[in-house]
Order: C-alpha cells, then sequence, then structure tokens
C-alpha cells in the first residue's frame, strides 16, 4: 500500500521519509550517545529551502481563485516553518553541548514536522489541482445536458463545438493524472472511465444527427430515437461523474474499495 | 510548477541534514 497517492509527492517525500527513518532506528538504537557533529550549515540550508516554500505557497495562496488552498496553504506552510524552528534550534543546543538530549529530540522532531509538513503543502497544492479537473469535468456535464434541446443542425454544430475542446481537455488531464496516481485500482478506474467517454462522444453526436434528421423529415420513431441520445448522454454523464469521484479518492480512502 | 521545487529543495536539504546528523552517529559507534 503505498503512503503517498502521488508518484510527484512520493519522489519528492519517499527519501526524506527513509532518512527520518533512519534518524530514528538509530536514536532507538542508543547509539546516538555520542557528539552530534556541527549541524549549523545543513540545517541553514533547510531553512532557506523552507524560506523559499514559504515565499513560494504565500505567492500562490494570495494569487489564487480557489478559496480552498487560499485557506488550507498557510496553515500547512506555518508547520514546514515551525519545523524549520525547531531544527534551528536543535543545531544552537548541539553546538553548546554535542551529547545534549534534546537538541537530538528536537533534530528528529524537527526532521518528522519537516516531512509532514512539506507533505501537507504538497496535498494542499494537489487537491488544488485535482479541483481544477473536476471543475472541467463539471463544465463537461453542463455542456452535456444541453444535447437534450437541440433540434437543429445549427444548433448540433455549436454543441459540437463547444464540447469537443472541454471534453479533449478533460481527457488529457485525466490521463495525465492517471499516469501520476500511485494507487492501481483509481488507475484503472480512471482508465476505463476514460475510454468509454471517447468511445460514447461520437456515438452521441451520431445519435443527435438521427434525432434531429428525423425530426426535421416525418418523425416517425422522432421518440427512439431522443431515448437513444438521452441514454448516450446518461452514460457520458455517469462516467464523468465517477471520474469526479475517483479523482477526489486518496489512498486514505481506501476503506470505501472494500 | 515553482511549488513542486520548492517542495523538492527542502527535501534534499532535509535528507542532507539527517544524513550528516546519522552518519556522524554511526562513524562513532
Amino acid at each position: 500500500m503505498p503512503v503517498f497517492h502521488t508518484k510527484t509527492i512520493e519522489s519528492i517525500l519517499e527519501p526524506v521519509a527513509q532518512q527520518v527513518s533512519r534518524l530514528v532506528i538509530i536514536h532507538e538504537e542508543g547509539e546516538a550517545g555520542h557528539e552530534m557533529p556541527d549541524l549549523e550549515r545543513p540545517v541553514f540550508a533547510v531553512s532557506k529551502a523552507v524560506t523559499n516554500l514559504v515565499k513560494v505557497g504565500r505567492e500562490m495562496s494570495t494569487s489564487t481563485d480557489d478559496l480552498i488552498l487560499k485557506q488550507d496553504m498557510p496553515q500547512a506552510l506555518n508547520k514546514v516553518d515551525e519545523a524549520a524552528r525547531l531544527l534551528v534550534e536543535a543545531a544552537k543546543l548541539s553546538k553548546i553541548d554535542p551529547l545534549s538530549k534534546p537538541a537530538r529530540m528536537k533534530l528528529i522532531e524537527g526532521s518528522r514536522w519537516i516531512l509532514q509538513g512539506t507533505s501537507n503543502v504538497l496535498l494542499v497544492f494537489d487537491e488544488s489541482e485535482v479541483r481544477k479537473i473536476v471543475q472541467d469535468c463539471k463544465k463537461t456535464l453542463d455542456y452535456l445536458s444541453v444535447a437534450e434541446v437541440v433540434e437543429n443542425m445549427e444548433d448540433l454544430v455549436q454543441f459540437v463545438r463547444d464540447l469537443s475542446p472541454i471534453l479533449s481537455r478533460v481527457t488529457v488531464e485525466v490521463c495525465k493524472r492517471t499516469e501520476d496516481l500511485t494507487h492501481q485500482i483509481h488507475r484503472e478506474v480512471l482508465n476505463r472511465c476514460v475510454e468509454q467517454v471517447k468511445t460514447l462522444a461520437p456515438i452521441l453526436i451520431c445519435s443527435m444527427k438521427i434525432f434531429i434528421q428525423i425530426l426535421s423529415q416525418d418523425g416517425k420513431g422522432v421518440e427512439e430515437a431522443a431515448e437513444n441520445r438521452n441514454y448516450l448522454c446518461g452514460r457520458m454523464s455517469e462516467e464523468l461523474n465517477e471520474i469526479i469521484r475517483v479523482l477526489q479518492l486518496t489512498t486514505y480512502d481506501e476503506d470505501e474499495w472494500d | 510548477e515553482l511549488i513542486l521545487d520548492a517542495a523538492k529543495s527542502i527535501a534534499s536539504a532535509t535528507a542532507a541534514l539527517i544524513k550528516a546528523a546519522s552518519e556522524a552517529q554511526r562513524e562513532l559507534v
């Protein structure tokens, strides 16, 4: 079971997670009863990187239209900032007393908080990226709801013109997202849904065309044609709703699948 | 994205810090 739900987050945090575990093990094995090296320089490097993340994160939360990101990002950034402060304290304490136990504890706590805080920042960002895709999926659903009122070729041309770019963007975005997910079942479901949407889209257009043709001729079989069109539209909507649902799942929602 | 690069920098700096701290401990044992 992967801990991180995207490969991007995993690739960033996994090496640190391993190092933190290693540090904790060394501490627990009692091998740490020796002098700590001077940590001033590596801690300074961490602080500098944290300052940069806080700057980038604050700029992002100021400029975004995403209200959830605006609300969640500062809190996540504060955690990382706090963690960096713990590391600075650890370096100061160990410089005064290289055998200092509080220094070692602060180093472990600070490292853990850095990991957790950075993870939170990345999750806030990731969730915001997912919301963008979900928004496009919802826009596609809105366009699909128009299908039932299209009754002439001119409107159908406009419908296709409106639907095509957003549908194409959704499929590309979802495919990209799917590739980044670490959860195999989520990947499979999303791939299946995208394939269904891609298959159904031209069939839906075709059914709309048939409906319009029948309507403009003798009208015989128009009810069946409308039924067929509505069915296809409903199927596409179902697939898009499933995409929306799965996109918002993380590996922590695993229980839902049991 | 800038935020991903910034997070990467923190991750590598933190990993380097812990490595420095823990390797020094190991060497002394």
